[in-house]
């Protein structure tokens, strides 16, 4: 717990410290949280999800991720202090209390390992995966492309040098398939939440067609509520909408994939951006970021605890 | 490592569907070594795009020729870079 309470949250890590910062949480809340391996990276990370759950048997789930595309640090640091937040909170904030005394929650820091490992290596503006491409010389394919959700329609490039290339094949990617197999095994999920950045959109689906969702309405209220609550902070102003209409059509998208296996609850996350530093947002603003973000999260979240379906 | 000396973020504005078809191909053209910030074009939503420095000139050019407004928004990609890892050496060292 000394440990935990001297971690710098407000500078940015690379994969070692977040795993061993994540080892270290689990062992000042062992009643509380778990470490989940899913599986393993490309280049054989292991993957894991932080489990938040005060007992009981497939109890339904909140799935949060960050980090899925490698350079968008301030999504992985984020996750590193919601974590945090959401283990001190419990016992002691009613919501949080409430929610995970009916809910398990399962946040993801570093969603593609082997892409975060190599922005600190090799090359900062890396997004995708780390996969080999079989007659390419380019590596990676966009693991928000990857879904099987319109996979290879508009909006994802066929290129595999491309930053947004869909992979060959839905869940070729391992990384991915490692999230979808967690999800249906699971199969209580009723939310799933993933945090990118920039831009600063709360989205819902679809974004591999522009036609609306059947719960647009109610995802629409619920997004505007949330960005309500994550602007009372500090101001930074959101769009919310679904991907389709308030950014691009984009195919393969992993909110798109769990919207259509039936989690009503599904939204994508650009944080902020209000610097003019696009990925490179300077460290000072880990804390905001991660402080808005939570109020966001914890509104979709007990939403979702007071509406089961 | 890759370095990115030189390299500046520009943000481009379109103001009409030509600016928007011009900007779709140049993303769609993957050796134009262009790298898009963000994704999705329209005429309500800036555009940020990192410009390697050998292609700064002909990029800049093309987007006045084609009378689309942008700013430079990052002078030098690795100015911010040698910043954030300076910070990070720092604190692991703390």
């Amino acid at each position: 717990e000394r440990k935990t309470k001297s971690f710098n949250f407000a500078a940015y890590h690379n994969l070692e410290t977040i795993y061993a910062f994540m080892d270290t949480l689990v062992a000042s809340h062992p009643s509380l949280i778990s470490k989940v391996n899913i599986g393993s990276s490309y280049e054989n990370r292991p993957m894991y999800a932080l489990k938040f759950s005060t007992g009981g048997v497939s109890r339904p789930a909140i799935w949060v991720d960050a980090g899925i595309h490698a350079r968008e640090w301030v999504t992985q640091a984020s996750a590193v202090w919601i974590a945090n937040k959401i283990a001190s909170d419990y016992g002691v904030d009613p919501s949080v209390t409430s929610l995970l005394g009916q809910m398990d929650i399962y946040l993801m820091i570093v969603t593609n390992p082997d892409g975060y490992a190599f922005t600190h290596t090799s090359n900062r503006m890396w997004r995708k995966t780390r996969s080999v491409n079989a007659g390419s010389s380019c590596r990676g394919a966009d693991p928000n492309r990857n879904w099987d959700a319109g996979f290879g329609g508009p909006g994802a490039s066929k290129d595999p040098c491309s930053d947004s290339y869909h992979g060959p094949y839905a869940n070729s990617e391992v990384e991915v398939k490692n999230v979808v197999d967690l999800i249906k095994g699971h199969g209580n999920f009723k939310s799933f939440i993933s945090i990118h950045s920039y831009s600063q959109l709360l989205m819902y689906p679809y974004g591999y067609t522009c036609t609306d969702v059947p719960d647009k309405s109610e995802l629409h209220a619920v997004g505007t509520a949330a960005i309500k609550e994550l602007t009372s902070l500090y101001n930074t102003r959101y769009q919310v909408g679904s991907i389709c209409k308030i950014i691009y059509q984009a195919s393969g998208g992993s909110i798109d994939w769990t919207y259509n296996i039936g989690i009503k609850y599904s939204f994508a996350f650009e944080l902020r951006d209000t610097g003019f530093y696009g990925f490179l947002l300077p460290a000072n603003q880990i804390l905001p970021t991660a402080e808005e973000t939570w109020l966001g999260l914890k509104y979709i979240m007990g939403y979702v605890r007071d509406h089961p379906y | 490592e890759e370095l990115f000396n030189g390299d500046q973020v520009l943000r481009v504005l379109p103001e009409s569907e030509d600016h928007i078809q011009a900007l779709k191909e140049l993303e769609e053209d993957v050796d134009s070594e262009l790298d898009f910030w963000n994704h999705g074009f329209s005429t309500e939503r800036p555009v940020d795009i990192r410009v390697p420095h050998d292609s700064l000139y002909a990029f800049k050019d093309f987007l006045m020729e084609n009378n689309i407004p942008f700013t430079v928004m990052i002078n030098n990609v690795q100015e911010l870079l040698d910043e954030e890892r300076a910070e990070m050496v720092n604190n692991e060292g703390l």
